[in-house]
């Protein structure tokens, strides 16, 4: 049987947290010409049986919950990220060379249970 | 994040972290390419993934190489030898393209024409102290400007190839600009003015595209 919907998020469930890495803040500055920063993301929350059907999660996801339930020695589903985008970075290296890198990725759009 | 730094800067693909010196020109080919890769990030367009698509080859990254060479005493306009660093691309990358870029300056009414013709000769092994190259190589690319302003595009993948697999640690090249006057070639000339302008400021840069298989194991195919 298929558990019941959650009625309302909770701030505890598997969702997108936001981050936003500065690189000012880090001293990176220094060799990273551009972007300033970048909205890094990340994932964080519970994944419980109840909900792990239905958040954006894997079909092992479920299994995994329904499998901690019956076995609470089964490591729980895990909230991750299921769509990422790239950046570019545009930055210096030792031999005065600008250098502009394309990273597969990088950024978090989206959360599930995986 | 202080101990995190080290792994980040390998992760960059750098040894250590760059020196504080004074920040370098950013060329502006790739400031309007990080531009525009930023604007259609903005707008959610997905991109080929491990493809350099501003020049049509497979990459993630893309690195402007500023000249290190010097001029040239020549009966030409202007002779130069270009010379691009290439240890400063890691081993584990492969290059997939390189692209000349010439800055010729600023066009105005009075300075319109003559043409130009340019040949770009590639010059084997150039070393910075070795003084001028003996003699012409072989020619990698040819070109008339009939406008001379703006920034000139040369494609040099063969000779990016050429060095590649001869291990070179330098890229050198010979960039010889002649006059055409009235636009008949064999009539060269050396009006003054414009040949002296480009020899105190003509800038070349080479762009040159790199893949590192270990984060491209399938990059895209380059469109036809």
């Amino acid at each position: 049987a298929v558990p019941a919907a959650p009625q309302a998020a909770s701030r505890s469930l598997c969702h997108r947290h936001q981050l936003f890495i500065s690189f000012r803040d880090l001293g990176w500055h220094k060799w990273i010409i551009a972007p300033k920063g970048f909205m890094a993301n990340y994932c964080q929350g519970e994944c419980p049986l109840s909900v792990a059907a239905y958040l954006n999660s894997s079909n092992y996801a479920f299994m995994q919950a329904l499998m901690q339930v019956v076995d609470p020695t089964v490591s729980p589903a895990v909230c991750v990220p299921t769509k990422l985008s790239p950046i570019s970075m545009l930055y210096q290296d030792n031999g005065d060379n600008v250098i502009l890198r394309h990273y597969e990725d990088m950024v978090v759009d989206e959360c599930g249970c995986g | 994040l202080a101990l995190g730094e080290r792994d980040f800067l390998r992760f960059l693909g750098l040894d250590a972290a760059p020196p504080p010196r004074q920040p370098q020109p950013v060329p502006r080919v790739l400031q309007k390419i990080a531009r525009e890769r930023e604007a259609a990030a903005d707008a959610g367009l997905a991109r080929a993934p491990c493809t350099v698509a501003e020049l049509g080859a497979p990459g993630d990254a893309l690195r402007a190489l500023p000249d290190r060479g010097f001029l040239l005493p020549s009966d030409s306009c202007l002779q130069r030898l270009l010379s691009f660093n290439l240890s400063a691309i890691p081993d584990r990358e492969q290059p997939t393209a390189a692209e000349l870029g010439l800055d010729l300056g600023p066009s105005t009414y009075e300075e319109l024409g003559p043409a130009l013709e340019l040949v770009v000769s590639l010059v084997p092994q150039p070393g910075l102290r070795a003084g001028p190259p003996r003699g012409r190589g072989r020619a990698v690319a040819e070109q008339s400007v009939p406008r001379p302003h703006g920034v000139l595009r040369v494609r040099l993948q063969g000779a990016l190839q050429h060095a590649a697999r001869r291990q070179w640690s330098r890229l050198g090249l010979l960039l010889d600009v002649q006059v055409v006057e009235d636009g008949e070639p064999g009539r060269h000339r050396h009006p003054r003015a414009l040949c002296a302008r480009l020899r105190r400021t003509l800038r070349a840069t080479l762009l040159v595209a790199t893949l590192d298989p270990a984060r491209c194991r399938h990059p895209a195919r380059p469109r036809r």
